[in-house]
């Protein structure tokens, strides 16, 4: 579903020149719930961002359903993107004017949907989320917890075949992360959706299919749990 | 040396209201390291906002020192806050146009200290949370991980009688989150620095000397490791 093929990212700052990502080579098939674990500043949400289009890698190509992505016009890129991909932020990136409910709905706007059907789904991904009692709430009237789960519910609202999600849990108590983690669990066997995380929690870790460790850019090992 | 009296906390938007504290009861003495644990959205940021003076209650009183805090003017909490507290905030707060270093000594400009004074404590800060090779990157051209060490770096740097950590390990990797908290233990051993955690990380709550459970602003238990 996904391939990143030699992919590198530099990242070029006046004087100093930083590799983020050194000649990686990755493939992520449909179905998978994939975690990328590494310490921090080892280039996660480089790749990440590059898995989800909303970046270019400095050299190397990213496939999605086996088609090349680099030479497509911007509107090219952003349908697939909204078609195919959910993406949640390590900083949850929600839009500050609007409440949690109409962030979660935003996405919905582009899709073929009645508005009855897109409020119900936006209250059942709510629900989901345990979020129903603050959805009027702007971001900033909301908890670090509740601004992350707003932005997981955001993620899941549009049925994507392929949820990347960044640092999901960074913020949770072991009940919500626990919570989420069932959510997501079960997207993935009723619907076959795909997972790609970014991680350094167990409790994201204990759900994974396979296990990427990335450290410096480079991919230091992959494995189901109990190789790894 | 912090006290909360019956402290209350309300947010009204329109027509909906929360009451985010109830009636809170909690003191903090000299030397210990305190870990606030909670659900999410249990009240957790809004207690230390307050403890913190960065925000004042409904209704009750916040003590620091022993001294009441609430008709302290504007400048006099600000210089107050300056003097005695480092405050790490669950979203970071940084200054996006400023690069990691001055992010780090923008609040040792209010300290009387020569510039080389400031310059050696920035590196040393900047050595303690291990990024040295970063210094000159901005906000945005930083890992969430790592700024999030600036902020905790930024908060040690000032060598403040207490320091409040909101969730200071959520985006840090295991072996980041030791290093930070071995570094926190010992400003705890040597300067006797005072520390307030809120956090769902146990590699925290390994360190606590006391720990506080909140949920739906009313303190459940208190306890030592043992007894919690
Ligand atoms: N400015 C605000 N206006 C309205 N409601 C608010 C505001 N700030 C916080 N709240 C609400 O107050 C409650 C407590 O929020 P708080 O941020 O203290 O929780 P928390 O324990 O820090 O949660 P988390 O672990 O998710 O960070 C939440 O239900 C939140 O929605
Ligand atoms: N826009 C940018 N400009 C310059 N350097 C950058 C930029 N974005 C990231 N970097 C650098 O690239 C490296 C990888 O960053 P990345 O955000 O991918 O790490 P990460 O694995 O997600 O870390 P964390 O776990 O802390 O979130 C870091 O050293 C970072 O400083
Ligand atoms: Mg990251
Ligand atoms: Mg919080």
């Amino acid at each position: 579903i996904l391939e990143a093929m030699e992919v590198s990212k530099d990242y070029t700052m006046g004087k100093t020149h930083v590799q983020a990502l050194k000649g990686l080579n990755l493939t992520i098939h449909s179905g998978e719930m994939v975690c990328i674990m590494g310490p921090s500043g080892s280039g996660k949400s480089t790749l990440l961002n590059l898995l989800g289009l909303l970046d270019t890698p400095s050299s190397g190509q990213i496939l999605l359903q086996g088609k090349a992505t680099q030479n497509l016009p911007y509107k090219e890129s952003a349908q697939m993107r909204s078609r195919f991909l959910g993406f949640i932020f390590q900083s949850f990136n929600l839009f500050p004017v609007l409440n949690a409910f109409e962030n979660i709905e935003y996405p919905l706007l582009f899709h073929p949907l009645t508005r009855k059907e897109r409020r119900d789904r936006v209250w059942g991904a709510l629900s989901d989320v345990q979020l129903r009692e603050v959805a009027l709430h702007r971001p900033d009237e909301l908890s670090g917890g509740q601004r992350q789960r707003v932005a997981i519910a955001r993620a899941l609202v549009t049925h994507p075949l392929l949820i990347l999600a960044d640092e999901p849990t960074a913020n949770l108590d072991s009940e919500s992360a626990e919570n989420i983690m069932t959510v997501m669990q079960r997207l993935n066997q009723s619907r076959k959706t795909t997972f790609v995380f970014s991680t350094h929690d167990p409790r994201v870790v204990h759900h994974a299919s396979r296990i990427v460790k990335i450290t410096d850019g480079v991919i230091q090992h992959e494995g189901t749990q109990a190789t790894v």
